[in-house]
Formats: C-alpha cells, structure tokens, sequence
C-alpha cells in the first residue's frame, strides 16, 4: 500500500557520502535493499586515545558495538526481529505517516570490567552489567 | 562484517568532541570526573596487582558466560543430532578451592568463599593503608602494627557483601622456627593519650613461625560499622603473640608491612553489591 512513495536517498543520507557510494553506482536498484539490515556495527572505546592510561588499570578500551541497518518489509530471519517488530511493521505499511518502523537496537547486552584507581589511589574492580551490545535486531 | 558504515567518522577526534566523548564515557562508568591518582607511593599500597587477578578472573567468567551462551544455543540447535555438550560450570573464576583461609604463597586468590563473593559482587575495593609511620611498639610494651582505610569513597548505592584484611607472612626462621604463633587482629574502639588503645578482637589465627603466606582475616562487620558510622573508623591493630602471651616483634614473625614488596603489601578489600538499580542522570 506505500506503493509509489519513494523517500528521496539523498535527503535520507543526510551524511557526506563519499562520490562513488555504492547506492549511485547500482542505479534503479530498490533502495530498501541497498541499505543495510538491522546489524551490530564495531565501536571501539579506546580509554589509551582517551588519555586515561594513568587512572585505568585495565582494560586499554573495550569493543562497545552500535545497532545500525533498516527494519524494512519483509523482516526475515537473519533480522533478529521480536513478534512486536512484526506487527509494527505492518501497521507501518498501513499508516505510513504516523507509525513508525521497527527500529534496529539490540536484544543481548553483555557486562565488562573496568579496572582503576579513584582520586585516594585505591583500586577499584566495577562490573558493568548491560554494557555492550551482543546481538542487534528489530524492535 | 569489516564493512564500514558511511556514517562512520575516521579521524581524529576535535578536542572539543575529545571532551564530549570522554565526558560521555565517565558518564557511563558512572563517574562524575576523571579520578587523578596521585602519589605511586600509595597506588602501589592498594594492591594493584591482587586487583588485577580479580580483574582477570572476572574478565575469564565473562568470556565463559559468552562461550557458555553460545555453547547452549548450539546445544540446544544440536540437541536433534543428539550429542549436545553438557553447559557444566567449571569451579568459577579458576580457583583453587583450598579449604583453609591460610593459604599458598601464590597471589592471594585461593580461598574459595572471595569465589562466591566475586560472583555476585558488581564491585571489589582495596583500599590504601592511611598509616604512614608504624608505631611498634604500645605504651604496656605490646607490639603491634597499625592500619587505617579511608572507607568513605564508596560510591553511593553499594552495600558491602565481604570485607578482609589481608597481610603476608614471611617464612620466620631463627628463635621462633619451630613456634606456634597467635596472629590476632582487633579493631580499635577508643584511643587515648598516655595508654593503649581500647580494642575488640575481631578475628585470630594460629601458624607456625616457619610457614608462609598470605593471612586472611574476615572483617565485615566492621567494614560495614565503619560505612555507617565514619567518624568511629579508627582503624585496626595486628599483634603476633606465643602461646603463652608473649607479644613478639613483627619482623621476627616474618610478618611484612609497607617495607615489603609492592606484592606482599598489606590491604584490605572489600565485596560490594548494588543495593539499588543505578540510574545514568539524563543528560
């Protein structure tokens, strides 16, 4: 039913894309496609570029991953997409305007460890719970 | 999977986004400023090293549970071929499970219950020996060696689960060689000017002159006394007798103090847990 309605790429980019994007190069082909699926992208928080080497003992930065990619009709199997993503995409597909998409975000987060010293030099072992992306997917 | 993202920024960073970012990043690790340790003296008095083998063999339980995790989505999808891998937990964090508290000379890691609290605690403190110069000897001619820690840093919202003192002891050889001693451990309640302090025992151990080790002594109720009540933290005192009460000098114990290597220092830790769900202040 959203039919003919064609977001324009270029206003969607909204990034600086460098000239030879892949999405120039391909032509008419569907944009939907183009775009990446929902999937977990690389991060890496780098405590040594922060300048922190003096205060963290360990680790020397951790791989934070980010969710990033398109929850577009059909969401297949490799989507990760919960039953409610489902539904919200069809109702999506019926009110285009005033439902949104399922958006990518992540559906297992892991703990890391951080090790440092506060300002009275004792050391201090913090597990943080629900700190890293694991998997992504469509909600 | 190395594909990158168009959006992805590849250079280096503004100094104004370095701020941003790590201002950011204190933000979730739920510190309002960069810590600015001072003085290596002290950070080589809180134990670094005994932290990182906890850090280490959090890291190790971490890295488990992820394989643990996919092992039992493969178990389950594998279930069908009917050879799915038992999911057993080895012991946790790799410890040697050694039923005594007196243990090897290996770091001291080896007591099975600091397993237990490990695994549920969501942070591990070892604090700095305020002490700076040792007093050996009391007014009643009792040696002994002070410590204090400064328990007032704790960030908000954690209770104490476990707390121990921790001192090495030296091999002693010599007069005390084939000597029984008592290593007792107090907490001191009242000072005063021209006389011994008032103190309460808080926990002892016997050991033989000869061996050598790390001691450990549980001092939980006093760590969480001291967090609710700062003002009556007026440290601890460790005294090394015979069986028959003769108060002995503690190098001839062997027992090692701020002069011993940064591995054998003395310290104390402590085991916490989030009594309340920590909420990142929106920003």
């Amino acid at each position: 039913a959203t039919g003919g309605k064609r977001k324009n790429p270029t206003r969607n980019k909204g990034r600086s894309q460098p000239k030879t994007s892949q999405a120039s190069r391909i032509g008419d082909q569907n944009i939907s496609e183009q775009k990446q699926a929902c999937k977990k992208h690389e991060l890496y928080v780098s405590f040594r570029e922060l300048g922190w080497q003096d205060w963290i003992i360990a680790p020397e930065g951790y791989a934070a991953f980010y969710c990033d990619g398109e929850c577009s009709f059909p969401l297949n199997a490799h989507m990760n997409a919960t039953n409610h993503a489902i539904v919200q995409t069809l109702v999506h597909l019926m009110f285009p305007d005033n439902v949104p998409k399922p958006c990518c975000a992540p559906t297992k987060l892991n703990a890391i460890s951080v090790l440092y010293f506060d300002d009275s030099s004792n050391v201090i072992l913090k597990k943080y719970r629900n700190m890293v992306v694991r998997s992504c997917g469509c909600h | 999977d190395n594909h990158v993202h168009s959006s992805f920024i590849y250079r280096r960073l503004r100094n104004h986004e370095r701020r941003e970012i790590q201002r950011e990043i204190l933000s979730i690790l739920g510190l309002p400023h960069r810590p600015k340790p001072f003085s290596p003296a002290k950070q080589a008095s809180s134990a670094p090293l005994f932290m990182l083998d906890l850090y280490n063999a959090m890291a190790t339980e971490e890295a488990e549970e992820d394989a643990l995790l996919e092992d039992t989505g493969k178990a389950i999808s594998m279930n069908s071929l009917g050879n799915s891998r038992k999911s057993q937990h080895s012991a946790p964090y790799g410890y040697s499970r050694a039923p005594v508290a007196w243990t090897s000379q290996s770091p001291p890691l080896a007591t099975s219950h600091d397993a237990n609290f490990l695994n549920d605690a969501d942070m591990v403190m070892s604090f700095v020996n305020l002490v700076e110069r040792d007093r050996d000897f009391s007014h009643q001619r009792r040696h002994y060696k002070e410590f204090r820690f400064d328990l007032t840093q704790i960030p908000d919202g954690e209770a104490v689960t476990a707390a121990e003192f921790r001192i090495y002891k030296d091999h002693s050889h010599g007069r005390y060689e084939n000597v029984t001693l008592k290593v007792s451990i107090y907490q001191v309640i009242k000072e005063y000017q021209n006389r011994d302090a008032e103190t309460f025992l808080l926990d002892s151990k016997k050991i033989r002159a000869s061996d050598g080790g790390w001691l450990v002594f549980d001092i939980t109720a006093t760590s969480n006394h001291w967090v609710l009540n700062p003002q009556q933290n007026m440290g601890l005192q460790l005294c090394v007798e015979t069986m028959d009460g003769r108060s002995i000098n503690m190098k001839s114990a062997g027992i090692i103090g701020r002069s011993g290597p940064q591995s054998k220092q003395p310290f104390l830790v402590a085991f916490f847990k989030a009594s309340e769900v920590l909420l990142r202040s929106v920003r």
